[in-house]
């Protein structure tokens, strides 16, 4: 192939690359600004998908023949959803330190961004995960019970800061903080606007981690202290496209 | 009455493999993985009486016998693919967002004659 055929050189693509692009779904060469290292979730699910592709190949039968029932095309096992496209969106949002009590009983908010513009409006979210990682344990290991998530929804970005009331945010959920766990995973579809297809362009949240030490606000502040831990955020989402998804054509009985 | 010489085997309808690596085309910096990409293609003639071996079905191989005794008015029948094979690709987005996508019908396994 010449090498006009990627962007090898500089200058306007070939007609074949933008073919090849566009039946990848895509309108022009991603250019990303710093390579980030894969996150293990997505290498385990694409090696998965590429052992099931060969599994496939070396049981193929003749066309039309009876035999095992085929495996889902646009279904994500390892997840259980129906879905051809997975993404892992990186938070935006500032970052925080967990042992800066912001108000107490309230240990930490944390502002998240997402930025889903890339998602084409007819694909049809099928998982939309926040995914948390707390970072490494300190001495005391990973956070015992006492503590609480509360997620709401982010007023728009011309409120956010100059106005923000707690008033303007619209709450998600609430729930106990599992104790003993270093990754929290919150499913978000059918949250408020998360659950609407198309999925917002942009989804902003604000994260707010509680102890609830009994009103004792110097518990509150050294159990703060005590989760000493960075937080970083990103979200799952997967997608089914309809058009480059056909149904599993059903056997002849 | 006589069949027709039959063409040399490399030149009746098969698969041909060929495989595009993502750095020959200048998207290593993107694509993760795999590397690269199988670009097979199918390329050959369904002649008579070979087309009765060359995963053809009836009609094709009723259309290369009519094509054996008058071929100014029925063509050969065509060499397509009859089984194809989907991909995965992992890949960073302009969003800095990793993806991983399945496309379907991406790779030609084998070629039949219709």
């Amino acid at each position: 192939l010449t090498p006009g055929l990627g962007r090898a050189q500089p200058g306007p693509l070939s007609p074949q690359a933008v073919a090849l692009l566009r039946a990848l779904g895509l309108s022009e060469p991603p250019a990303p600004r710093q390579p980030r290292p894969v996150p293990p979730l997505l290498w385990r699910l694409f090696r998965k998908s590429q052992e099931k592709l060969a599994a496939a190949k070396e049981t193929q039968e003749p066309e039309g023949a009876e035999g095992p029932e085929q495996a889902q095309p646009c279904h994500v096992e390892e997840l259980g959803v129906p879905g051809n496209i997975v993404r892992l969106v990186p938070d935006r949002g500032g970052s925080v330190q967990l042992e800066e009590p912001a108000l107490p009983p309230l240990c930490a908010e944390k502002p998240l961004f997402f930025n889903l513009s890339a998602l084409a409006p007819e694909e049809q979210p099928t998982l939309v995960r926040l995914e948390l990682h707390l970072g490494p344990a300190g001495a005391q290991g990973p956070p015992g019970p006492g503590w609480e998530l509360s997620l709401s929804l982010a007023p728009g970005p011309q409120l956010w800061g100059r106005q923000a009331h707690w008033h303007h945010r619209q709450l998600l959920l609430t729930q106990p903080l599992p104790p003993g766990r270093d990754t929290i995973h919150l499913d978000l579809l059918d949250l408020g606007p998360v659950g609407a297809s198309p999925l917002p362009r942009n989804l902003s949240l604000v994260l707010e981690i509680l102890h609830g030490s009994g009103g004792d606000g110097n518990g509150t502040e050294a159990a703060c202290a005590s989760l000493g831990r960075s937080l970083e955020a990103s979200l799952l989402v997967v997608t089914l496209h309809p058009q480059q998804c056909r149904p599993v054509a059903r056997r002849r009985r | 009455a006589v069949a027709p010489a039959a063409p040399a085997p490399d030149r009746v309808c098969r698969p041909h493999q060929l495989y595009v690596s993502f750095r020959d085309v200048g998207w290593h910096d993107w694509i993760i993985a795999p590397r690269g990409f199988m670009a097979n293609y199918c390329r050959g003639s369904c002649p008579f009486p070979l087309a009765t071996q060359l995963n053809s079905v009836n009609h094709a191989i009723l259309q290369s016998l009519m094509h054996s005794v008058a071929p100014a008015q029925t063509p050969l029948p065509c060499c397509i693919p009859i089984r194809l094979s989907p991909i995965s690709v992992l890949f960073y987005d302009n969003g800095d967002n990793v993806v991983l996508r399945h496309y379907e019908d991406m790779v030609v396994d084998e070629c039949g004659c219709r």
